[in-house]
């Protein structure tokens, strides 16, 4: 028996929407200890990296080992039925072929019931190594959302520069070039608002704007993103979300020949 | 030329 509950159906919602762009169907991996998801885009360039505590629920239990195979399209069409306001539970028996999520509405004035069929999903999964980042950068996530759009209308790929002075966002392309410099923050009254930089050595890597893009549809989860960057390994970009756990997302660079 | 890497460049598969 699996069932997680949710007092803020919000939050499940903006999980979809972070998600959603990258991937057409995933895995849910449920095991007394959270719900995990890992999953590739379909060019294996990026992978979405979920991961949500147990003891972030209000409620959780998870008697065996459960993978939920969803297309993230239809759980996307169940999770619009839920108001915003309203405590979402998610419910499946062991080795069931559905997934049945309950909303209620405070007071429980009105219970909405749905069942999802599961789906049998090739699951490919990444060792991902513990890295030693050579920079790591915190900033606002919505200034991350803005430079990527911004950049975005200059060339397909952006180059991402980080020193101990600040870091660096750049694109060219046919119309011309755009630079974009963040220094750290001095003092900031809200720590949300900071840009803090901690760096081994100066990194400079080349991305492909549209998954920044795509990562930045998790900007609602969390005030702040961090980046974090080696030399020659992909990107990790990473949304706390709350005390529930964190999505993580990773980009493999482009590299000039 | 710039060429996009993949993942599994980087990552084995587990």
């Amino acid at each position: 028996m699996f069932e997680a509950r949710l007092v803020q159906s919000a939050i499940l919602k903006k999980v979809l929407e972070a998600i959603k762009d990258l991937l057409t169907e995933a895995t849910f991996d449920c095991s007394d200890s959270g719900i995990q998801l890992q999953a590739m885009d379909n060019a294996h360039v990026s992978l979405v990296s979920l991961n949500l505590r147990s003891d972030g629920f209000d409620k959780y239990r998870c008697d065996r080992n459960l993978s939920m195979g969803m297309n993230l399209g239809n759980m996307t069409k169940i999770m619009k039925c839920a108001g915003a306001e309203d405590t979402v539970t998610m419910k499946a028996q062991d080795n069931a072929d559905v997934v049945a999520f309950m909303f209620e509405s405070k007071n429980q004035e009105k219970v909405s019931d749905y069942e999802m069929k599961l789906m049998n999903l090739d699951q490919e999964h990444l060792g991902i190594p513990e890295t030693d980042y050579s920079c790591i950068v915190k900033m606002p996530s919505q200034e991350f959302a803005r430079i990527c759009r911004d950049l975005s209308q200059f060339g397909e790929s952006m180059a991402i520069s980080c020193t101990k002075e600040g870091v660096k966002f750049s694109s060219a392309g046919d119309i011309g070039s755009a630079n974009i410099k963040l220094a750290q923050t001095a003092n900031v009254d809200a720590e949300e608002e900071a840009v803090v930089i901690e760096m081994q050595e100066p990194v400079s890597l080349t991305f492909a704007c549209r998954y920044l893009n795509s990562f930045t549809k998790a900007t609602p989860l969390s005030a702040q993103v961090q980046l974090s960057m080696s030399a020659d390994v992909p990107l990790v970009v990473e949304y706390k979300i709350g005390e529930l756990g964190h999505i993580r997302y990773y980009l493999a660079p482009k590299i000039e020949d | 030329i710039v060429t996009q890497l993949r993942l599994c460049q980087y990552y084995i598969v587990a």
